[in-house]
């Protein structure tokens, strides 16, 4: 421990990570990061949550050279990152070289292995003398998959902090860190990949959210990369693979529609009250999910579509359609079922499987036909 | 010693003089010192090369100069860092 053993006198911790390097997907780190974290929480009673915005305790960024404290980095090699004891401001920030190349492998410098070694930083440990520990200052190739933390480790925290509340966690065993659910998926879903479809579409304060099974993009139309979440870190009580999605930016409300329920959230935080069954929206009880839906604000409408119809409910007299009509009869061109769609400056954008197609509403046609990662860095 | 020996040794000696400032806490005494009086230095070779489990020679040997160039944590081997 460091001088004065400082350590976190709250068990439940609050990470952001504030920027990406261009080494990984940013799923990938997020998925780094977040198993680093559990490696700790694994033998302590500590608990970490993931917050996008605003403050908190630990603070993590990747910078070359000098980064605004009062150790700059050394270019490739030497010394791959740092990380701060216990406390406000710089208190538990951990820091990532950018000149270091950052991997999930044994090859170049593999970030969750680091990042674990700098948490154990964050939470007040130093360094071991060791050379098996994961706190022993100097970087070694080790087997990503299975990650084994040292007894010398666990003594160290586990001073800190006490074990961990769930008993199987044998505090003599060394811990073994299986890759999280995350990075266990057979495949991320690829933005980049021909067969991408999405499960809903929709802005969102001025970015554009791709939800894909737990998944969601969030991209700014003016920004080149999108930042990729698990929905779960948004709102963790929302179900993944929802099946539409629609912002009303005047209210800064956006309505998520999963089976024959709905959640309306604000920002990452769902709104008290909801679920709601969508028949309280006006449907008929044969409704039991809706395929899309969008909001347009210049009209006061709201369009729900499912299967080859739709239904619309009108802001101002408060009412939806007593019957659904064809799509292809208001939005020629637009045939059987679509997958999502969202508004855009002047235009409609409808999700058909593999395909995008761009409707103008004045002119009352298809405009363009795209691939379904138009919006992407592909 | 022939030049690029010479050179070597400059060159092992900048790079053990900067990671015993970053990660043990050596400060360099006044502009020029002479390597062999500087018993400060020799003293955080020991420091480091007993931390490492290295042979404590307190001279810069080629196990203690290959650890040196090795990836490693930003932060000191010594307590007392603020």
């Amino acid at each position: 421990t460091f001088a004065g053993e400082p350590k976190w006198a709250k068990q439940v911790l609050t990470y952001r990570i504030l920027n990406y390097t261009p080494d990984l997907h940013a799923a990938e780190v997020n998925a780094a990061i977040k198993k680093a974290l559990s490696v700790w929480s694994h033998v302590t009673p500590l608990k970490f949550i993931r917050k996008d915005r605003g403050d908190a305790d630990i603070m993590i960024s990747f910078a070359a050279r000098g980064h605004n404290d009062f150790i700059p980095f050394d270019g490739p090699g030497g010394s791959v990152a740092h990380a701060y004891a216990p406390g406000k401001d710089f208190g538990g920030d951990a820091h990532f070289d950018e000149d270091e190349t950052w991997t999930k492998s044994t090859e170049g410098t593999n970030l969750f292995y680091v990042a674990a070694h700098e948490f154990g930083h964050s939470l007040g440990l130093f360094h071991s003398k060791d050379p098996n520990a994961l706190m022993y200052p100097v970087y070694r190739k080790f087997d990503p998959s299975v990650f084994r933390l040292h007894q010398d480790d666990i003594n160290g925290i586990q001073h800190l902090y006490g074990p961990s509340s769930n008993t199987h966690n044998d505090q003599r065993e060394s811990t073994e860190i299986k890759d999280s659910a995350e990075s266990k998926d057979p495949t991320l879903p690829n933005t980049c990949g021909p067969n991408i479809t999405f499960d809903a579409v929709t802005t969102f304060r001025g970015e554009i959210m791709f939800f894909k099974d737990k998944h969601f993009w969030r991209k700014h139309p003016a920004v080149r990369t999108a930042d990729f979440n698990l929905i779960s870190s948004f709102w963790p009580r929302l179900p993944p693979g929802v099946d539409a999605a629609y912002e009303m930016p005047e209210k800064d409300e956006t309505v998520i529609f999963k089976g024959n329920e709905f959640w309306v959230v604000r920002g990452d935080t769902i709104l008290p009250g909801y679920p709601q069954k969508i028949y309280t929206l006006g449907f008929s009880k044969d409704v039991t999910k809706i395929d899309a839906a969008f909001y347009n604000g210049k009209e006061g409408k709201t369009h729900y579509f499912i299967a080859d119809k739709f239904w619309s409910y009108d802001k101002r007299s408060q009412s939806m359609d007593r019957k659904p009509k064809l799509i292809r009869d208001a939005f020629p061109g637009i045939n059987g079922k679509i997958d999502a769609v969202f508004q855009h400056e002047n235009f409609f954008y409808f999700f058909c499987g593999r395909k995008q197609l761009e409707f103008d509403p004045n002119k009352k046609r298809v405009t363009r036909l795209l691939k379904t990662n138009f919006w992407f860095p592909c | 010693f022939p030049a690029d020996t010479r050179q070597n040794k400059e060159e092992g000696m900048q790079l053990i003089q900067k990671y015993l400032e970053n990660y043990y806490g050596f400060k360099k005494d006044g502009e020029s010192f002479i390597w062999k009086s500087n018993s400060l230095m020799t003293q955080k070779i020991k420091e480091m090369q007993k931390f490492f489990g290295l042979e404590v020679t307190g001279k810069l040997d080629s196990g203690t100069l290959d650890l040196v160039q090795k990836r490693r944590c930003g932060f000191p081997d010594v307590a007392g860092f603020s």
